[in-house]
């Protein structure tokens, strides 16, 4: 967050005076607004979480600062306005023998994780000057609305997120009335009705909360999306324009780029001999995953180590390396990571490399006689190219729950994003690593979550009339495709280009989300239509939606003809061939506004709308559309394509993707 | 063996079900565990109000099939663990 206000065009901190009228100025926005972030509680000391500046709370918060353990209720301010936690679900399953005391946790919302703490500000963090980890990543960290208030739920123990903390969590949220949830968490594509976050999410969106919720970290293998119900929105991974180069030389004079969060201190200009799979198990491979207990200390001591990633936590090879008395190592992706590269702050000197470079690597240490290699490293640098980057790990369609509904919605930054951490454990998370910093650079779509939630906390600010799928809507039709090279985005899993299916209708543009033109307005009697679509068993439809007599009197002709800013066209083998699909747009913009719409799509598909012109004449105006897109090819069940719709007026382009398949 | 089997449900709860009697959600949920020979204060975990309408509690299997049958419950799924991403 020293770098994603700038990235995503956001007003630099502290606003210059003549920007103070601009729309999206943090300074004067959202202060109003409440984000509650589900995760594993917060550090309140973090100066991320200073309310210096901060008008009074709103007078309609009806949130608490629960005490626990290591956490007074002063701990709270204008900032962190609330914070409670939610572990009867966590204690229940660990065997509850002392059920009032979790074990090897704080019965308190003190994160002593940092997961919680790094979203928490990366949504609503106040300014902090100098900051950066280990000098990487240095400069002005702050959330995306670094006015808006912080609520803090903290569901998320020492082994995961039961449903049942998590419903406490939103219960609760929604009775305090935070504005906006943030979930980095999920898991699975279980229907709705047994997934208790699109259940809790589905009355949150009800009250007029926007929920965004992680599409999951499973990428890039298809269909491995969670958190795909249509009142969230999904939310998938990118980089920044920001990367940590760093370089291993091998005594062949072979140079190879890669990543380092390290300084390097006693290793740098040395060649030192390397090794790999130098373990204690003869014929056994974990060695050269690195995995603890299997290097041999006296193969490896004073040496650098090549390890495989995979199977162990990344940050653990490190340690395993240094435990057995290695000096330095490089860690290399395998073949499903792609060249993409993720920082962690490892324990001794280690350079990531990408898969090609890893091979090429492995090769010249295992043929040469005597592999040496120097690691070298280059800090930090900015306005890389190309970017955003979908991330390999970002989570992919197409939707298994509900093939006609495309997810994720968008992608945000997520890859290497510096945050707040907590006091209690050290940048790798391991209980080894002694070492603490009151910020740390983290990659996932938990990352991307909180970027997204803070951006819908400056719209609904600036929109308070908005509806959650409103915001939802601007924050999709508005979205790029094209990178700062100014080429289509690129997927980091194979460097082709993107899909609908990794990057939904693209990456955020807060500045033209604050003004879409046009919106994809969706209510909740069109959700129960859309579950009734479903067939869903009545019982299924009441439990998510807590009607008391759901009869199903109104029902989607498809689950797509939900009012969504995006299309999933679903062909069928034989028969249907065409499929047809209603949308309505209100008018966000201004009196007098007309729209025409243009079509790109792939061959085989033709694609019908009518009308082809809108005219609104007035504000608040809604005009409805037909959409019939025709299969003129015998499709494959494997086949899919990717097109889009846009509504153009003079000032403004709503752009929905569609994606196909037979 | 009974207290291994021990597992936490989510239990979605017909709110057409609830009466005058019940001032609250809370109570109509601990009733009607008490109702079923179940003890709210040895297996009730939280009582749900805002996001859905139902509780979370520890239960024993034998207890399930009588708490499905019952015609205010909608639905009764075991907890599930999500990770964080």
């Amino acid at each position: 967050t020293t770098r994603s206000p700038h990235f995503l065009g956001l007003s630099p901190w502290p606003p210059a005076p003549s920007s103070r009228s601009h729309s999206l100025d943090p300074a004067a926005a959202a202060t109003d607004v409440v984000i509650g972030v589900l995760d594993t509680g917060v550090w309140p000391e973090s100066p991320s979480f200073d309310d210096a500046g901060l008008p009074e709370v709103p007078s309609r918060w009806r949130g608490a600062c629960e005490a626990g353990v290591d956490f007074p209720s002063s701990l709270c301010n204008r900032k962190l306005v609330g914070a409670r936690s939610f572990g009867r679900g966590y204690r229940a399953a660990a065997g509850g023998g002392d059920a009032d005391k979790p074990r090897e946790e704080y019965a308190s919302p003190r994160d002593r994780d940092g997961h919680g703490t790094h979203t928490a500000s990366t949504a609503a963090g106040a300014p902090v000057a100098n900051a950066s980890l280990l000098g990487y990543a240095s400069g002005v960290a702050r959330g995306m609305a670094p006015g808006a208030r912080v609520a803090v739920y903290k569901v998320c123990w020492a082994n995961g997120c039961y449903g049942s903390d998590i419903l406490a969590g939103i219960d609760k949220a929604i009775e305090d009335g935070v504005d906006v949830l943030s979930l980095s968490l999920g898991g699975g594509s279980a229907p709705f009705s047994r997934d208790p976050v699109a259940v809790g999410a589905f009355s949150a969106v009800q009250r007029g909360i926007f929920v965004a919720c992680s599409a999951g970290n499973s990428g890039p293998s298809p269909s491995s999306l969670t958190n795909t119900a249509p009142w969230i929105t999904t939310v998938g991974a990118g980089t920044l324009d920001r990367d940590f180069p760093a370089t291993v030389q091998l005594g062949n004079g072979e140079r190879y780029a890669g990543l380092s969060l390290c300084s390097g201190a006693g290793l740098e200009d040395q060649m030192v001999p390397i090794v790999y799979g130098k373990g204690v198990q003869v014929g056994s491979n974990s060695s050269k995953f690195c995995m603890p207990g299997t290097l041999d200390p006296e193969q490896v001591k004073g040496k650098v180590v090549f390890c495989d990633r995979g199977i162990n936590a990344r940050v653990e090879k490190g340690q395993v390396v240094k435990e057995a008395g290695g000096v330095g190592m490089i860690l290399a992706n395998a073949a499903v990571n792609g060249e993409e590269l993720v920082a962690d702050s490892h324990l001794l000197p280690t350079v990531a490399v990408g898969a090609k470079s890893g091979n090429l690597i492995r090769d010249f240490v295992r043929t040469s006689s005597n592999p040496t290699a120097m690691l070298s490293f280059r800090g930090t640098v900015l306005g890389v190219q190309p970017s955003p980057v979908v991330a390999a790990f970002s989570s992919r369609g197409p939707n298994t729950v509900v093939p006609q509904l495309l997810k994720p919605d968008l992608i945000g930054p997520g890859v290497n994003i510096l945050a707040a951490w907590s006091g209690s454990v050290g940048p790798t998370g391991l209980a080894k690593d002694e070492r603490r910093s009151a910020f740390n650079i983290m990659s996932g779509t938990s990352m991307s979550c909180p970027h997204i939630s803070g951006v819908a906390a400056l719209l609904k600010a600036a929109h308070p009339d908005w509806s959650p799928s409103a915001i939802k809507s601007a924050l999709m039709t508005t979205a790029y495709t094209d990178d700062n090279t100014g080429s289509p985005l690129v997927d980091g899993a194979g460097g082709s280009p993107a899909t609908p299916w990794a990057y939904g209708s693209g990456h955020v543009d807060p500045q033209k989300a604050l003004s879409p033109g046009l919106i994809y307005d969706i209510g909740t009697g069109d959700y129960l239509a859309f579950l009734c679509s479903l067939e869903y068993s009545t019982d299924h439809i009441q439990a998510i939606s807590k009607s008391t007599n759901k009869t199903c009197s109104r029902r989607l002709p498809n689950p797509g003809n939900l009012n969504y800013p995006s299309f999933s066209v679903v062909f069928g083998r034989r028969s249907r061939r065409f499929v047809k699909y209603n949308r309505v747009l209100t008018n966000v913009g201004v009196p007098g506004s007309v729209y025409n719409v243009k079509v790109g799509g792939p061959p085989g598909v033709k694609v019908t709308v009518k009308p082809t012109k809108l005219i609104f004449n007035q504000v608040g105006q809604k005009l409805r559309y037909k959409v019939t897109f025709t299969s003129t090819k015998a499709g494959d069940p494997v086949d899919m394509a990717f097109g889009w719709i846009t509504w153009s007026s003079e000032q403004h382009q709503v752009r929905s993707p569609v994606s196909y398949r037979w | 063996s009974m207290v291994a089997c021990k597992q936490t449900y989510i239990v979605y709860m017909n709110a057409a079900h609830r009466t005058e009697a019940h001032p609250t959600h809370a109570h109509w949920y601990e009733a009607h565990l008490r109702s079923l020979s179940i003890d709210p204060a040895r297996h009730l975990l939280y009582s749900y109000s805002a996001a859905v309408h139902g509780f979370a509690a520890v239960l024993h299997p034998e207890q399930l099939p009588l708490l499905r049958r019952h015609p205010a419950v909608l639905n009764v799924h075991p907890d599930p663990l999500l990770p964080l991403h």
